[in-house]
């Protein structure tokens, strides 16, 4: 159980950090896609 | 806090009360670790989706933006390659030809069009800033549509306009191509004694010969206009130099003094030109401007 608890916890912390990731490239594409529809207009 | 009261109350007796609180806290944070990762899990699966999502609208957004810019520089390209539209000129009515180049250039941006714009709008300005209009009382005997204002002139064609049944004769400077000045003259339709000379440009060479009232015999009379039309021509306006109205008397008994000549329509369209330039003209609102400050500056000293 020791074992799998922490396997747990870094699968979690993994998992979170990739989550961070995402949201951060999510906001940056966001930025360059508003940007762009403005230019657009 | 929870766990010390419910143990306080517990009167049964159990020597292994370590042991399985410590096995429920394991199980317990395990439970939440695992609920933990499947929320986290989630959530990032459907911000994988929005981020795949937000791509594809990006690239379509991108996309549809080149083909924008590629449009805009083919008309771009279009207008340049194209001759300069030529003034009907009457001597020569040839058809203006426009080739339309096709091809796309890559490397061109809005910024691109709007300096075209610019500029195009920049040579409009500055050639409409230099037009200048004189009225030339004619005698009645004088058909010619020649206009003597101090400069000599090339005559390189004459046409009849809709609103005018008198032709229209045009001019350019004698030192073309050097000095692209140009000059219409017509007759007013108001009055056909009255001239009407339209020039454009400003001439960059001196008069070459100046108006003698003395020897040369001036037909016209400048209507509160310059002294030499060119001045007026220089500065856009109808320039404030003394105004010259040089008439042979000898010439003709009949013309009385051109101040009593009335003429009521050519007046007033004159002095409606007059104020809408003057009021356009720095030079002048500077000039006016320093006249009344000088006018003021006189009065408070005889004051004191």
């Amino acid at each position: 159980k020791d074992k799998s608890a922490s396997e747990l916890r870094e699968e979690l912390n993994r998992v979170s950090s990739e989550n961070k990731k995402i949201k951060e490239m999510l906001a940056t594409v966001w930025e360059n896609y508003n940007a762009l529809h403005h230019h657009l207009e | 806090m929870d766990q010390y009261s419910s143990s306080l109350v517990d009167t049964s007796l159990d020597l292994t009360i370590g042991i399985t609180r410590m096995r429920v806290e394991e199980d317990s944070t395990t439970t939440a670790l695992v609920d933990e990762l499947k929320r986290v899990n989630a959530e990032n699966k459907k911000l994988s989706e929005m981020l795949t999502l937000m791509c594809d609208n990006y690239n379509v957004l991108r996309k549809q933006l080149m083909e924008y810019v590629n449009k805009s520089n083919n008309m771009a390209e279009r207008d340049q390659t194209s001759p300069p539209k030529k003034r009907k000129s009457p001597a020569r009515d040839d058809a203006v030809s426009s080739a339309v180049v096709g091809g796309l250039s890559e490397s061109s941006s809005t910024d691109q069009d709007d300096q075209y714009l610019c500029k195009k709008q920049r040579e409009e300005t500055v050639v409409k800033e230099k037009v200048s209009r004189v009225y030339y009382k004619t005698e009645a005997s004088d058909t010619t549509l020649v206009v003597k204002d101090g400069y000599q002139w090339r005559k390189y064609g004459q046409k009849v306009t809709r609103d005018n049944p008198s032709p229209r004769a045009y001019f350019k400077c004698a030192c073309a191509p050097s000095c692209s000045v140009k000059k219409k003259v017509q007759r007013s339709v108001e009055d056909q004694s009255v001239l009407v000379a339209t020039y454009e440009g400003e001439h960059n060479h001196p008069m070459p010969s100046q108006i003698d009232s003395n020897n040369g015999l001036n037909r016209y009379i400048s209507l509160g206009g310059p002294v030499a039309p060119a001045a007026a021509a220089s500065n856009g306006s109808y320039s404030l130099a003394k105004p010259v109205t040089t008439v042979d008397l000898t010439e003709s008994k009949k013309v009385t003094s051109p101040s009593r000549i009335e003429f009521p329509e050519v007046q007033k369209l004159l002095v409606e030109q007059m104020a809408s330039s003057l009021t356009k003209d720095p030079n002048f609102t500077a000039a006016l401007a320093a006249a009344v400050t000088g006018r003021l500056y006189q009065q408070n000293q005889t004051e004191k």
